[in-house]
């Protein structure tokens, strides 16, 4: 398994 | 002009001790509405969100929003200087360079104040989508904790299963399996010993051990810990922290290759 990025879950405001 | 007094240092000492540890700096966004902070760990694999409610302080003043940067060791260096029980005002001019942090003793017998130099920090801010959480889980913070931490000795990550019967958590290593079943509890008369599971539907993700295990620093502030998980999407741990606001921490699950 990878750790998957936090930022890939939310959009940039 | 910004003034946040608070009866109960201790609470910032808990707080800072719960974040320090992920963050090296972090700005704090002040306004009307209370102290907001949101940051990214520098791995980019968790993000924390604090937010405190101008209604929480005994006094509050925010004429206009301002944002302080603030390296956060160096935050906790000051706030070790307060005792327990001082009360804190923080305090900042609009487009201040510095923030002052004041701590006075219950009986006004000893009064200090520490100066700190803000820094301007480039942070990404990140929206925040409103879920509807497949598994709510609310169990005692301590359990939590004691969990997270007797599992990192087998494993490095932790899978989280939820199921209407209870959750469970597992890992393996080279010693071999660890699983923790727990149980909804039907105890309503100490709810801060109480499990509770709302569930919609079952959801079992795989986590860091590591990060999982920074969060509980913020055990001290809360007698319960909410977990929320939906199908690949990030864990949120948060701790409620009393009158005041709450402490989140997200976590990126751990995906197939």
């Amino acid at each position: 398994m990878i750790q998957s990025s936090i930022r890939s879950f939310f959009t940039k405001v | 002009m910004f003034e946040a007094r608070l009866t109960a240092s201790a609470t910032f000492k808990k707080i800072l001790d719960a974040i320090k540890d992920l963050l090296n700096e972090a700005s704090f966004d002040c306004s009307e509405s209370g102290i907001q902070l949101q940051a990214m760990d520098n791995s980019h694999v968790s993000l924390v969100s604090l937010m405190l409610r101008s209604d929480g302080f005994d006094k509050y003043r925010c004429d206009r929003n301002l944002t302080m940067g603030m390296n956060l060791a160096n935050m906790a260096k000051i706030f070790k200087c307060a005792n327990n029980e001082d009360t804190v005002t923080i305090k900042a001019q609009d487009d201040a360079d510095i923030v002052t942090f004041m701590f006075e003793a219950k009986k006004q017998e000893k009064i200090s104040d520490y100066e700190m130099k803000l820094m301007n920090l480039d942070q990404e801010h990140l929206g925040i989508p409103e879920t509807d959480f497949s598994c709510v889980i609310r169990m005692p913070s301590g359990e939590f904790a004691r969990i997270c931490k007797d599992l990192a000795q087998f494993g490095e990550s932790i899978m989280i299963s939820c199921t209407k019967e209870g959750v469970k958590f597992s890992t393996g290593g080279d010693i071999g399996t660890a699983n923790v079943k727990i149980a909804q509890t039907n105890n309503f008369e100490k709810e801060e010993e109480s499990v509770t599971i709302e569930m919609q539907e079952p959801v079992s993700l795989t986590f860091a051990c590591q990060y999982l295990n920074s969060f509980t620093k913020a055990t001290p502030l809360a007698s319960q810990v909410q977990l929320s998980m939906s199908d690949n999407v990030p864990l949120v741990v948060e701790y409620q922290i009393p009158d005041l606001g709450h402490l989140r921490f997200y976590l990126a699950p751990k995906i197939e290759e």
